[in-house]
């Protein structure tokens, strides 16, 4: 476990979690830093997604996950995802207003 | 399966290839409409090709930055990406053109990536399916070189279906008359694929089951027609080049009967000359007969003078027989050129008339001198072209004018012309695109592919400069905002879906960049206008309205657009407008 982890740097690892929208792609522009424990909710996400071991943690398996090849889009309905029309069918179809 | 927003509101999709030259365009081809197959046979969508960059879903290849904000990363990693339902570029599919693909459906993975497994899951983005985690199906993010033979995973099929519809069933001419039939064929049909059962399941071995039959008799079809297509254009080419050959035999034809007419009026002209000294030497001889003759003279003149006119024309014909000439000779040359082979326009027998208007002049204060004046717009009922705050007052832009707010609100006089305060820009102005004031207090104006920076009111050595020189994209035709953002205080360029970051050292985009405009959640793409007000908060605008952007949760304060007039240009509310706050 701790050589994989070593073989994945947490800036990878980061990188990885934005792209693909396990934490917020926003990031990348206010550089925001995440606690310990957003890092590992995060890493959890992707483990369950990815179908391999939840353990929160960078490891092998995590490891081998993420250089695996993969599509590009991202794997979470978020605000930043890729259609144009995303957003306005998000904020504008649910919100519900108090008369 | 998870379902991604928007979908396409037909049924009818049409789809073209941007790459057709490359090598292995058309087994790309072949794979895509293969995997569109696999999506259109279960449910109510079809789809077509058609070439045409209008087209639903455009599928590229590209390599690294591609233009829309979501670069690819060289062989391995990425793949692929595709765009989900939607106008512009919703429904492409991206692929990386660095990636080994495989275009033969080889399941052997040591020959590259399966092609057609990642189109197939691609053109599910197209069609508005998000990824899935069940690690069997098309929508599973990572990629597996699974068989597809036609079938869909139950969790795909789900996905497709609920967007779409089931597909229904089509019959021949011979329909079953009654409901019992039908309950036997559905039976039939439940009994024949079962996609629960296991591969050893008898219906489910490729070679017993006979919908594998019915789909090699589609794909079957499916190339006879692609066949017949394909001749089909084979002879519209043969029959445009017969065309073509029987247009240059008619010109030959035309060409020789001008020849043989200009021999002939050689001839004739010989002939003459021959009697002219003929008769010159009979006056000679008998020089008073001869001035004793004024019909006979006026007859020479006559002929003389019809000679000539007949000369001139022979010459003119000549001309444009030439210019004819020329001219088929530079179409046929352009054709050998561009390799294409469309039909060539018979070119006009006119020979363009000498004249002594002038090129165009480049400058360009000169060219709308007597353009009438844009009308001044309505301060409460404008969009906005740019906004900025300028030496502590807020600038707003629209058109040729602007308007100016101070501490005690709008300026009297306002708007007026933007020249009247800059008037180093362009005397043919129609509008800005984006103005902000820089950390040396210079203010830069952005013009179409150009930008004007101005210190004060004079414009700075050297400018204008294109936009490529702050190391944008040359194809880039203009900027939609630029602000500065108080999070970082750093300065950014936003057009249609992508932005920009500039190092204020250097002077030039940072690397990293473009990004795509959706991490400023909830302003969408292609905006008006943005800037950074005196409360340190950042504005967007597009059309009438305006959001303001929350720094920390990096989406916008409130989801509806607000009315710009009533914040920025302190119009009055109208009877019965309600405040959001009221609603």
């Amino acid at each position: 476990s701790k050589k994989a982890k070593t073989a994945i740097s947490e800036d990878i690892m980061y990188n990885y979690l934005m792209q693909f929208d396990y934490l917020p792609k926003s990031d990348l522009e206010t550089g925001a830093l995440r606690t310990e424990d957003q890092l590992k909710e995060a890493i959890r996400s992707l483990q369950s997604f990815g179908n391999i071991t939840v353990t929160g943690e960078i490891d092998s398996a995590t490891a081998r996950l993420i250089q695996k090849p993969r599509c590009g889009v991202g794997d979470r309905r978020s605000a930043d995802s890729f259609s144009p029309d995303n957003l306005y069918h998000e904020i504008g179809s649910n919100v519900r207003v108090r008369r | 399966f998870a379902l991604q927003g928007p979908k396409w509101s037909r049924t009818d999709l049409t789809w073209s290839m941007v790459n057709r030259s490359m090598p292995d365009a058309s087994k790309v081809e072949r794979m895509v409409q293969t995997a569109l197959d696999v999506w259109a046979n279960h449910s109510k969508l079809t789809f077509r090709e058609v070439y045409s960059d209008q087209a639903d879903i455009q599928i590229l290849f590209a390599r690294r930055a591609h233009g829309d904000g979501y670069k690819f990363d060289g062989p391995g990693q990425v793949l692929a990406h595709a765009f989900y339902p939607g106008e512009g570029r919703g429904g492409d599919a991206h692929f990386d053109a660095d990636e080994t693909w495989n275009f033969d459906g080889e399941s052997d993975d040591s020959h590259g990536t399966n092609f057609l497994n990642v189109a197939l899951h691609e053109l599910g983005h197209s069609l508005g399916l998000a990824h899935s985690a069940i690690p069997d199906a098309v929508m599973f993010p990572w990629y597996q070189n699974n068989e597809v033979a036609g079938n869909l995973p139950d969790d795909d099929r789900y996905g497709i279906q609920q967007l779409y519809g089931t597909k229904e069933k089509t019959w021949g001419p011979y329909k079953p008359q009654t409901t019992t039939t039908t309950t036997t064929t559905t039976t039939m049909r439940a009994m024949i694929y079962r996609a629960d059962k296991p591969a050893y399941w008898p219906w489910n071995n490729p070679s017993n089951n006979p919908n594998n039959d019915r789909n090699r008799a589609r794909e079957r079809q499916e190339e006879e027609r692609r066949r017949q297509e394909k001749e089909r254009r084979r002879q519209e080419e043969e029959r445009r080049h017969q065309e073509e050959e029987r247009r240059r035999q008619v010109e030959e034809r035309q060409r020789q009967e001008e020849e043989r007419w200009r021999q002939e009026q050689e001839r004739q002209e010989e002939e003459n000359r021959r009697r002219k000294i003929e008769h010159k030497s009979q006056w000679e001889r008998n020089p008073s007969k001869e001035r004793n003759r004024p019909r006979e003279r006026q007859e020479m003149e006559r002929r003389r003078q019809e000679q000539e006119r007949q000369e001139q024309e022979r010459q003119e014909q000549e001309d444009r027989r030439r210019e004819r000439e020329r001219d088929r000779q530079l179409e046929w040359e352009r054709r050998n050129r561009n390799g294409a082979r469309e039909p060539v326009t018979p070119t006009a027998n006119t020979t363009p008339r000498p004249t002594n208007k002038p090129y165009p002049t480049v400058h360009r204060q000169h060219h709308h001198h007597n353009k009438p004046r844009k009308p001044k717009p309505d301060s409460c009922m404008t969009y906005y072209d740019a906004i900025s705050i300028i030496r502590g007052e807020l600038f707003i832009f629209r058109g040729p004018y602007l308007w100016r707010i101070g501490t005690s609100g709008l300026y009297n006089g306002y708007p007026t012309e933007i020249r009247r305060h800059w008037s180093a820009l362009p005397e043919n102005l129609t509008k800005v695109d984006a103005v902000y004031e820089n950390k040396q207090r210079q203010i830069v104006f952005f013009i179409g592919r150009e930008y004007y920076v101005f210190n004060s009111v004079m414009l700075a050595p050297g400018f204008p400069k294109p936009l490529a020189s702050l190391g944008l994209p040359p194809t880039l035709t203009h900027i939609d905002a630029s602000f500065v953002w108080g999070h970082n205080n750093r300065t950014y360029m936003t057009s249609g879906t992508l932005y920009w970051r500039i190092d204020d050292y250097t002077g030039q985009v940072e690397l990293d960049y473009p990004r795509d405009m959706s991490i400023w959640s909830g302003v969408g793409y292609n905006i008006d206008a943005a800037f950074q007000y005196l409360d340190g908060k950042t504005y967007f605008f597009k059309n009438l309205g305006y959001w303001e952007f929350n720094d920390d949760r990096m989406k916008v304060a409130h989801a509806r657009a607000k009315l710009s007039a009533r914040r920025w240009m302190q119009c009055a509310r109208s009877a019965n407008e309600v405040d959001d706050e009221q609603r």
